[in-house]
Formats: C-alpha cells, structure tokens, sequence
C-alpha cells in the first residue's frame, strides 16, 4: 500500500490535472490526423530527433499551432467554403473508414470520440521503412510510399475461421 | 543526451537487418530487454511491472521463433529493447505524452518503448483502467516491426479497447509475425494422443483424447480444433507428467484392446508405465511390477535407446525405430514378429522415389484427428498411407509413406520460450 498521511488518502490519489487536449474542431482534428501520418506519412524512425526536418515534434505544434506542416499543403486554403481542404477530407475519410466508421467525411460525433480514444503513439502512415532501404547510419532514401496496414495488405494473414475464444491460461 | 541517444541508435541499427523475407527486422532470434530503472511506473509495484512484461514478451514468444529475456546485467546500449513509464517530457524522448487521455503509449523499431504514466494503467483482470499487459503486448509488436493492423480482434489495431475477461494473440497477429521472423520448427521428443477415460457429470464413461508435443523437458497441448497449442504453453514436463524424466523421454506407446489399456513412455534403455487414471507414472503397477524397467525385459528382442515407437491398433503390433531399422513387436506373444527388425524402407517405402526420411526418425505418431499414423523427422513429417489413400490412389504399397510436407503447416504455432520464461 502506497504511504500516506492524509486521513482521506489525498496525498497519494493520482491527480489527474494533466489531461490530453481534448480534440473537438476542425483544428484538433487536424492536427490529429497529422499526427498520426492521414495527411502525410510521418518517418516515425527519424522522429526520434529533436528537429528533424521530415517529420514534426510535439514542440513544433504547440510552438505553431496548427500551422502549415513541414512539406505538406495547408488545410484551409479557402478553396472548400466549410474551410477544410481536400486533402483533410481525404485524410478524414481515411481515418473514418480504418475505424470501421462511416465514410462522411465529415467531422461528426462519432469521428470525434474516435479521436479522442485512448491510441497508440506510433503513427498510423509511416513512411515504408522497408522500400525505404535502411543503411547503418540510419538515413532513409526518399521514399513515402505508406508503410500502414489496411484489409488485405498482410500477405497471408486472413481471418481464420478457427479464431477461438480466449481461454484462461 | 542527443549525441548519447544517436550513439545507442547507431549500435542498435546494425542489430537489424533485411531478413529473407526482405522486411526490416531484428536479425537475432533471441533478445535482451530490461524495464530501466529510471523508468518506473508511479501505479503499480515493480514487480508487477516486471511481471506483466515478461508475460508480454512471453505472449509474443508463443507464437514466433523468437525468444526474449530480462537483462538486468548487461549495459544499457547491449540490452535490445529497453521499456520505462513517463510523463509529458520523458526519458530523453522527443515525443511528448499529451497527460491522461488519448496517446498511452509509443515504440520505436530500435526497441525503446515508453508508457504514459499519466493513464491509469492496471494490472490483468483487474477491472477498469487501460490494462499495461495489452498496451504492452501491443507496443512489442512495433518494436518487433509490426504496423497498426484495423481489423478487428487484432492486437494490432491503433485504439485501444477495454479488453476483455482475457486476451490472447489471434490467428492474424500470429500470421503477422510469422510474415516477418517465419513459422517455429525444431525437432520433437515425441508426440501422441493420450487417451483417457472420464464421468461425466451424469455418470457416463466417456473416452477423450488430447493431443501433446513433447520436446526436451517441455511439452504443448495442441487444440487441433483451434489449429494451435493451448494459451500458455509449453509447459515444464514435471508439472503435466509426474514421475517422467524431466530432460525428456524419447517415445509414448498406448496399447489399446480389448484385453490390454497401457501407456507406456520410454527413455534412454528403461521405459516406465503410466497410471492415466491417477496422472502419474506406476512406481509399482498392479500386477506388482516396478519401474523403470530395462526395456528389453519388457519387450523381449528390443534393445533401447530407441527412437521413437508406436502402436498399431490393426496389428496389434508395437513399432519400434531404431536408427535405420524398425522393430515390429507382437504384444499379444509378447516376441518380435517374424522377420524383424528390418529396414524401416522395406516396412514403410517411399511413395515418390527419394522421399523418405531413411530412419532416425524423431516421432512416430498416430492421430485420431486425422486417423493416420505420421512419422517426424525434423521439420518435417510424411503421412503413411492408410486404407483410405489407398482406396482412392492405386497402387499405393502397405505402409508407403506419402511426400512429405512441412510440420509448421500442418500444426501451427508450436514455439519455444525462453527457459526463463517458462516461470513467470
């Protein structure tokens, strides 16, 4: 048992005053998809480094905002009269779609409370590591072909009809 | 810091390599990893952080020819994959945690994985909270060299869902990794059908069977219905098989009759018989015999250590191998049959001219799943054909050993843990 002090334990209650930004606009959800390579492909490997020039740090959002990223067209460019360019729909929709959601488009209720799940860090687009030609001092030949995983792309991974219950161990 | 990070880069890149399959991965098949000591969680002891990564790594060995070990010794920049808990700005990381809330947790393919310690992570089966044995399963499988994979039941998918009573690894991540590191293969003790007799609730005498592989001192429950081994295997051949050597035994014999119900195990030049109904071997059996036995007392004309052996129901025969040679031994006259031993060639030919496996065999094993007798050897098995094959394809000579295929595509999934692991 974790020590306290305090006759109501608050001393050793986990304060949670450090919440994730909660994403609710267009913005957010910018930034989120970003994020996680649905506009761009992130080079995740390279991301490790402070500065990086092919891929984007937490600093360089909060210092900008959600400003024009590194190499990619900005979202509001005013050719959509909602604000939104082509290439956040598209990147929206393909959020929607390997969500299992549906295809909108359209920043809904539903897209928002999948982006505000709890998630995994690494990006969902990376760069393809593997076309990419790794060499031992860790520089990546330009290539941005998607290294992430949709239906089909597995090779022989298919859903088996075997697929079982989970046991206890 | 960056110049260090940039050094450990560097030397953990030249452990990765294009496998054969052409994909990036780790090009060693066992690696190192150690929760590092700055790195705690705020939530739960040490050693039930520990413990659920070593399940973790565990989960991800059940299913790959990998094999993964604590290290707490070497240093730091000689340990593969290295995990620790933080929060915001942590551990030297150029990605921030966000606080509670969304981002959990991330992985580099150098083997860095780090968890936000602002979520509220448990441990297993212990109600509300993000389970770390899921998170971190999930976050070996980057390092591994997995991306997010969007289909349901995947281990793999980027969201995280509240998990279930339990998890385990499905059909599509272990065809996942397998992509990248290949199947599990290696050599088997033994392997056989053990059949016993159980009541029912209702009092009925039923008759089941369950399937084992037997290497070394462990041993796998295979599901066939499940096409794999049971969540958690292996397990230590003194736990499931009281009184059996625990380095191994070379073959498993069950006469079945009308007159006869027997299990016997042998090793070495001794064999030993088994009580199916108490789970334990005979130390003295109820006709007052003692074991182990010399295996030529008990089976006059067969001289161990032997290979491996089993019992033909249709003959009422045990077969013996023996290097090149097959002993065919009568149980009811209790003597050779005649003629024996003789080259396994001649007892069980090739079908296709130059596939045989020409003796040595690892495991003879008949199956009722398949209803066929399966000769091992390696990673591979040849079926022999039965009546069945023989019915359909003339002429098939008695006993003739169809091509062979490989053991990983007929029983998948039977992989080797770490032996540190085999205790959690």
């Amino acid at each position: 048992e974790k020590l306290y002090h305090r006759r109501d334990r608050s001393d050793v209650r986990t304060v949670h005053s450090n919440q994730a930004r909660v994403i609710t606009d267009k913005h957010a959800a910018e930034v989120f998809l970003s994020r996680y390579g649905f506009i761009k492909p992130v080079n995740w490997e390279e991301a490790q480094f402070e500065g990086s020039a092919s891929a984007f740090t937490d600093d360089f959002l909060e210092d900008f905002g959600d400003a024009v990223l590194e190499g990619s067209s900005p979202a509001w460019d005013g050719k959509d009269p909602d604000g939104a360019s082509q290439s956040f729909i598209s990147a929206l929709e393909e959020f929607q779609r390997v969500s299992g959601l549906p295809v909108t488009g359209v920043f809904d209720e539903a897209t928002k409370e999948a982006m505000n799940k709890p998630r995994c860090g690494v990006p969902d687009k990376e760069v393809d590591r593997n076309a990419a030609g790794f060499d031992l001092k860790g520089h990546i030949s330009n290539n941005t072909s998607v290294n992430g995983s949709h239906d089909g792309d597995m090779g022989n991974t298919s859903a088996s009809t075997h697929q079982s219950q989970a046991g206890h161990r | 810091r960056k110049h260090h990070l940039a050094a450990l880069i560097s030397k953990n890149r030249q452990r990765r390599d294009v496998s054969e399959r052409g994909y990036v991965a780790f090009s060693k098949r066992l690696l190192k990893w150690r929760l590092i000591g700055e790195g705690y969680s705020s939530q739960l002891t040490v050693e039930e952080q520990r413990y659920i990564f070593r399940l973790a790594f565990r989960m991800w060995s059940e299913v790959s020819p990998l094999e993964f070990v604590e290290d707490m010794r070497s240093p730091l920049e000689d340990v593969d994959i290295r995990l620790g808990f933080g929060t915001g700005r942590h551990l030297g990381c150029n990605q921030r945690f966000d606080g509670t809330g969304q981002e959990f947790a991330h992985a580099w393919f150098l083997g860095d994985i780090h968890f936000d310690d602002d979520e509220h992570f448990t441990a297993p089966n212990t109600g509300s909270g993000i389970s770390l044995l899921k998170v971190a399963v999930h976050e070996i499988g980057h390092v591994l060299g997995l991306p997010h994979i969007y289909r349901s039941g995947s281990i793999m998918q980027p969201s995280y869902l509240p998990q279930e009573s339990s998890f385990e690894m499905g059909w599509m991540d272990r065809k996942a990794i397998q992509h990248l590191y290949g199947g599990c293969n290696g050599r088997f003790s033994t392997v056989f059908d053990w059949i016993r007799k159980e009541k029912t609730p209702y009092g009925e005498v039923v008759v089941r069977f369950n399937t084992y592989f037997m290497r070394d001192g462990w041993y796998w429950l295979y599901e066939n219905r499940n096409n794999r081994t049971r969540y958690g295997d292996p397990v230590a051949l003194q736990i499931g098989w009281h009184g059996l050597p625990k380095d191994g035994v070379d073959a498993y014999v069950h006469v079945w009759s009308r007159k006869r119900d027997t299990v016997y195990f042998f090793k070495g030049t001794r064999f030993w018989r088994y009580d199916s109904e108490n789970d334990r071997v005979f130390t003295l059996d109820p006709e007052g015999r003692r074991y182990p036995r010399p295996i030529s007392e008990g089976f006059p004309g067969v001289i161990g250590p032997i290979d491996t052996a089993f019992y033909d129901r249709r003959d009422s025969h045990i077969y013996f191998f023996k290097n090149a040679l097959v002993y065919a031994f009568n149980v009811g006259a209790n003597a050779l049959a005649r003629g024996f031993p003789k080259s396994i060639r001649e007892v069980f030919p090739a079908v296709r001219r130059g596939d045989h496996p020409d003796g040595n065999i690892d495991a003879a094993y008949f199956s009722y799943t398949h209803g066929a007798v399966f000769l091992l050897k390696g990673s591979r098995f040849w079926r022999v054909a039965g009546s069945r094959e023989r019915r359909r394809r003339l002429p098939l000579p008695r006993n003739g050993l169809l091509p062979h295929e490989e053991v990983e595509g007929q029983w998948f999934d039977i992989c080797n843990v770490h032996p540190t692991a085999l205790k959690l």
